[in-house]
């Protein structure tokens, strides 16, 4: 198993219930190479199934926490959108994704400043925290997921300004706001409805991301107000409404061996529909000419065919 | 002829069971389908979807002339002929998945965050001889 030109650390995974010694070598983790040993969710709990013969209790109970339930909604949702029943993943040419992560910012450090999301004003202060996230996994996309429920029916549309500023922490520690973000939506939101608000914020986070920071501090203002800017020249009246924190999404594309790459089988496919895939080289694509045909050599070869 | 001879008078539906062992070999190499559910593994705490998983199998025996049948290269007559004619410790060709096709899994990771992923090789669709 080759990582496709990134870098795994070789951390081995805490996702085992490992034997309490991790550099024991009955470890089943040190069996795997080291690409493979961290963020590879499956991996680690078959390895120890495989370890364990013979023991009936197999279910690797790594202690977890439990995730949000509005958050494991959305996920269960996204996986009907992307993955047949039987869980084969649906060819759709949009979606280049292969994994989606969603992180709740940890509880005990959301502050809210003014209303607790009442009146216009909702603003909070979030840490997330991206361990789980591998050198190998490429940042595509990554948005701040609000769900918006309105106990009333909110008759007339609204629209939203969300204020976003990551927080740095400087050599004493002092927090200081260092990069800030500006995003305006408008919601249209039916009687009685949850609507899910996805903010994109990829441009503001890649840099943080593509740098592998493990938490990302930041502030978020969302002020909303009655009525649609498109339609409408004044805004009226602050909407009450109840806005709990808002989870974050990233897109990602994994580049090791064991994720499926769809463009990958796309073009096999397309170029050899009837033969066995042959697994790509690690580099993903023949190095040197020794791996590409000159264009003189292809006629010569069809010509044989 | 000889086999007839000595063949006992067969009804005819003997007959097409006794010829068809000439046409299709038993148990030959091929695809079996195996379906497990994450809770038999107890790991439905943290596998949420799919809740079925049918990674399938490969079984049976390689003929000896494991033609394009299976897609099998012409190594594999070879390693036949080096088990039969040179070195029986060289082993016979193994029946062994050919093609895999993907499946996307959601889980709970250890620090409460969700992951969708999508993982390469996770079902066994076709079957070769090696």
């Amino acid at each position: 198993p080759h990582s496709r030109g990134g870098v795994a650390s070789d951390k081995p995974s805490g996702f085992l219930g490992a034997p309490e010694d991790p550099t024991s070598d009955f470890n089943p983790l040190l069996w795997l190479p080291k690409g493979m040993r961290r963020g590879y969710a499956l991996l680690p709990p078959l390895l120890k199934v495989l370890s364990e013969r013979g023991q009936q209790n197999w279910g690797s109970d790594v202690p977890r926490l439990q995730p949000d339930s509005r958050a494991l909604r959305y996920m269960k949702r996204l996986y009907k959108m992307s993955a047949t029943k039987e869980g084969i993943p649906k060819d759709n040419r949009s979606h280049l994704y292969n994994t989606v992560r969603l992180f709740t910012p940890c509880s005990e450090c959301q502050h809210h400043h003014g209303g607790l999301g009442k009146g216009d004003v909702h603003s909070v202060d979030l840490l997330f925290n991206l361990d789980r996230v591998t050198a190998l996994e490429h940042l595509l996309k990554s948005v701040l997921l609000y769900s918006f429920d309105t106990s009333a029916p909110v008759s007339s549309p609204f629209s939203c300004t969300c204020h976003l500023s990551v927080k740095e922490h400087d050599s004493s520690g002092q927090v200081c706001p260092s990069v800030s973000h500006s995003v305006a939506f408008s919601l249209h939101l039916q009687v009685r409805k949850r609507k899910w608000v996805e903010i994109d914020v990829t441009s503001f986070l890649q840099p943080l991301i593509a740098t592998h920071r493990r938490n990302i501090h930041m502030a978020v203002n969302v002020t909303c107000l009655v009525g649609d800017p498109q339609h409408s020249t004044e805004l009226g009246q602050p909407v009450s409404m109840a806005l709990l924190p808002p989870s974050l999404l990233l897109y990602l594309n994994d580049t090791s061996e064991q994720a499926y790459h769809r463009w990958d089988s796309l073009r096999h496919r397309r170029k050899n529909p009837g033969r066995p895939r042959q697994r790509t080289s690690p580099l993903g694509v023949p190095t040197g000419d020794k791996g590409m045909e000159t264009p003189q050599a292809q006629r010569a070869s069809r010509q044989r065919r | 002829d000889e086999t007839m001879k000595e063949a006992p008078a067969a009804s005819p539906q003997d007959l097409s069971q006794y010829f068809k062992q000439f046409l299709f070999p038993q148990n030959e190499c091929e695809l079996h389908n195996f379906r497990l559910s994450f809770s038999q593994l107890q790991w439905d705490k943290w596998i949420l979807a799919p809740h079925r998983y049918s990674p399938q199998y490969c079984k049976g025996d390689c003929p000896r002339v494991a033609g394009h049948r299976y897609g099998s290269p012409v190594h594999t007559m070879v390693q036949n002929i080096i088990y039969e004619k040179l070195d029986p410790s060289v082993p016979r060709p193994s029946c062994v998945p050919a093609e895999y096709s993907p499946l996307s899994v959601l889980t709970v990771e250890p620090d409460g965050s969700i992951v969708y992923k999508e993982y390469e090789d996770m079902i066994a669709t076709r079957c070769t001889c090696r």
